[in-house]
């Protein structure tokens, strides 16, 4: 369902470049469980960045469900970010201003759903990470961990099929952490794509296939 | 070193009240390596922003160097939090504006030396955490990793007394993650205190004690 085909992502800054990404190819098929490892500064995130459309490579092919990325319109585009994918991101890019109901409602606009039903929806996402009781709360009133889990509610609430998710449990104690990749598991039993960036090797010891990036390769995928 | 007797942290939300930390009684000594763990949500943040002035408790008493520190002028509490106290924030809290180096040197102007000397030991610092090759690179031009690295930088710069690192490896690899450690261990070596909150056992497993909190209390400490 993820094709990545000579991907490079280059930053040029004066007169050096840094290769984030270089010639990676990789293919993930659908329903895959599948983690990323790698040393810190390695690619994860801009691999992420790029499967989740919301960067482009510098060179290279990026397919999802068979269609190249490139050839998009913004409508096709803005689809795949809101309806398709769901992206948990590394430092979470909560909204400031809303509060944790309010950041999990918001891709549910997308969808068109009436806003009672948003407000349900939001809800039980909420509940599934345990932050039944914070749904008022905004992000600068609450813990790393409970920001962290807001930003998985928000990436689950329109059932996407792929899940990229950048560190997931990073900030959670690991009662939460556990709780958490439950959650996960059981998604992807559903026939979801979840692919996860992770440090943890208890957390990726219970992904099926594991890639390891170093220095903007694929160093292992097995 | 570090004392808190009765300290109280409420937050006031509408006809809730939320008690973030709830009548904890702790002594640290100095030179002690501390691991303070505890559940997503427990206080452990609360805590720590306690303990570096950077907050205000709604009861009880925080002594630092035995000086109780609500009875301290806005003088004396800012060469506590500049000069004292080094401190690593979950969420790095990095001056998106500046670059590594300019952010790594903040903390010096406080300590009054000349430019030249403030980027000599801004540029040791990040070498030491092994970013040395990304100076010039700002926060959004840096990884998770990179980032926590630099707020490990700024927070060591000023050779303060105190160390409060609020989880420093959590967006590390285990290698990585180890080389920080170390660091921690080798300035701890020099007598300073170091206070670390950590979800992750491999860490308080090298920490001498652990405090354990939940909601709010002190639930372990040995
Ligand atoms: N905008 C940018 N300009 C220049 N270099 C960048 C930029 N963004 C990222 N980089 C560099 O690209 C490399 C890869 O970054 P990336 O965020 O993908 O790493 P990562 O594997 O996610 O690391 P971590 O585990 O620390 O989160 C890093 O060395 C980083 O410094
Ligand atoms: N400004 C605030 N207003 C209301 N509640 C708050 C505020 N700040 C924190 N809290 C609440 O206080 C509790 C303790 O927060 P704290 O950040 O200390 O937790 P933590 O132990 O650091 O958690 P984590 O491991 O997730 O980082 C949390 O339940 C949080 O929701
Ligand atoms: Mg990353
Ligand atoms: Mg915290």
């Amino acid at each position: 369902v993820i094709e990545l085909t000579e991907v490079s992502r280059y930053y040029y800054m004066g007169e050096f470049v840094i290769k984030a990404l270089d010639n990676v190819n990789v293919r993930i098929g659908t329903g895959e469980y599948t983690a990323i490892m790698g040393p810190s500064g390695s690619g994860k995130s801009t691999m992420m960045h790029l499967v989740g459309c919301l960067d482009t490579p510098t060179a290279g092919t990026i397919y999802i469900d068979a269609e190249d990325t490139s050839a998009l319109n913004e409508e096709d585009l803005a689809y795949l970010r809101n309806a398709k994918i769901g992206f948990v991101f590394q430092q979470f890019n909560l909204l400031a201003k809303m509060n944790a109901l309010e950041n999990v409602m918001t891709p549910l606009m997308y969808a068109g759903y009436p806003m009672r039903r948003r407000k349900e929806i939001a809800e039980n996402a909420l509940e599934q990470v345990g932050l039944g009781d914070r749904m008022k709360h905004r992000p600068n009133e609450l813990s790393g961990g409970q920001k962290q889990r807001i930003a998985i509610a928000r990436a689950l609430v329109n059932d996407p099929s792929i899940i990229l998710a950048d560190e997931p449990t990073g900030a959670l104690d690991s009662v939460t952490g556990e709780q958490i990749m439950d959650l996960f598991e059981k998604i992807n039993s559903q026939g979801k794509t979840v692919i996860m960036v992770t440090h943890d090797p208890e957390v990726s010891g219970r992904c099926k296939r594991v890639i390891n990036l170093r220095d903007g390769h694929i160093a292992e995928d097995r």
